[in-house]
């Protein structure tokens, strides 16, 4: 239920104030998501393979998580996805650990790297916050996540 | 560091008391059209703010913002009771080990907005993405301790388009500098919308192997549905909307074993 804490919050004149935001007067109400966007858009990549190909290969850092409990982009929606860019394995699948549990599952591939976050949502650090800083900060680190507990 | 100093917020209502910095404020895109996108920055809570690199969140939707999710449910450093007049702190906001910047785009998301209507019905991923690259230059000059500083880009979700198209927009751009003031190191991407043919396939198989369709509707799904079409077929519809009007029952879809929200 949580947007519909953000909605009285950020439709407060006070809160508006202290963010110097609405500073215009916008004529509708601030919502969580626009329902004029979602049904108008215009152009729409079928697919972000190529793009994901030409950047592991330029060198930069690239990690996709999945929360394993989302079923609207869920976690065989992307490794099938990912599949298809045939990516050399560098580090075979393996769980990885926080708190003496697995927290997920990773494959290393080289130039991406793969993760679960094992009763995750979509939303992965709502439902599982402590499973997800522990990705990011091996993100930031350009570490593979703990092996062991 | 003027502008900078008038983005500054004092104290939000209900907030409490913290040691690290918030700036909030608005980045001009597109003058003629009258595109303005509308930012939060809450820097890092470690003693040394200024060691830490700079993380951009963006959210899906398309037409999401940031800053009801990401900033607000994630990975932000404040939480919204339920009333919505106080905050509290998340015990695992991303701040200890990154400045958030989170972003509300495109315009007509949240806080940003255009000034021609039209705008709101002819957006996409390539404007979308030259707006991002856009107010990442500007916000840099109102920001300039933020130039040369390691930076990521994380999202969720339609994010999954937005934040490698953003990465490459960054790449190209960086080609024409020795030395790029965006020092892009790298992204990260959750649940994220990545090829609409696997997508489907492997969405309609989740569905499957957890029980949440039958037999029947997840062969009639892959007999009748071409994924790699624009138009799917009747059939498909039929077959999609069967199992989610009258299989799927009243989940949240987004945790499938979590209560919903009554």
């Amino acid at each position: 239920c949580t947007e519909s804490y953000a909605e009285k919050y950020f439709n407060r004149p006070d809160v508006q104030r202290a963010m110097h935001a609405n500073v215009t007067g916008i004529r509708y109400k601030w919502t969580a998501c626009s329902d004029v966007l979602i049904k108008t858009w215009k152009d729409s990549d079928k697919t972000m393979l190529p793009i994901y190909k030409e950047l592991a290969a330029s060198g930069l850092r690239i990690w996709i998580f999945s929360g394993d409990t989302d079923s609207v982009v869920p976690v065989t929606a992307t490794r099938f996805s990912l599949s298809h860019l045939n990516l050399p394995v560098k580090t075979r699948w393996y769980p990885w650990y926080t708190d003496n549990q697995v927290g997920g599952w990773t494959e290393v591939y080289k130039g991406l790297t793969f993760a679960t976050v094992r009763g995750a949502g979509h939303e992965v650090p709502l439902f599982e916050p402590k499973r997800a800083l522990i990705l990011f900060r091996s993100f930031l680190a350009g570490k593979e996540l703990p092996r062991s507990y | 560091s003027r502008e900078q100093e008038k983005d500054r917020i004092k104290a939000l209502p209900g907030q409490p008391k913290v040691a690290f910095s918030q700036y909030s404020g608005y980045v001009n895109v597109n003058q003629s059209h009258g595109r303005a996108l509308f930012y939060w920055l809450t820097e890092s809570s470690s003693p040394s703010p200024h060691t830490k690199p700079l993380l951009l969140w963006l959210n899906g939707g398309p037409g999401c913002s940031s800053i009801a999710y990401g900033a607000s449910e994630e990975i932000g450093p404040f939480r919204i009771n339920k009333t919505g007049s106080n905050l509290y702190l998340n015990k695992f906001a991303w701040n200890k080990d990154a400045n958030l910047l989170f972003l509300e785009s495109p315009a007509g998301v949240g806080y940003s907005y255009t000034n021609t209507s039209s705008d709101l019905k002819d957006s996409g991923d390539e404007r979308t993405a030259q707006d991002n690259l856009i107010f990442l230059i500007k916000w840099l000059s109102r920001f300039p301790q933020y130039k040369y500083r390691d930076f990521y880009i994380a999202g969720e979700s339609y994010a999954g388009h937005y934040v490698p198209q953003l990465a490459k927009k960054i790449n190209d751009y960086n080609k024409a500098f020795s030395k790029p003031i965006i020092n892009l190191k790298g992204f990260l991407v959750g649940n994220a919308v990545t090829d609409n043919q696997y997508d489907s396939i492997g969405t309609v198989t989740y569905w499957w192997t957890h029980a949440i369709i039958s037999d029947k509707s997840y062969k009639s799904i892959l007999k009748y549905c071409n994924f790699t079409v624009e138009r799917v077929s009747d059939d498909c519809d039929n077959a999609v909307n069967y199992a989610m009007n009258h299989e799927f029952g009243d989940i949240d879809q987004y945790s499938i074993y979590t209560p919903t929200c009554v």
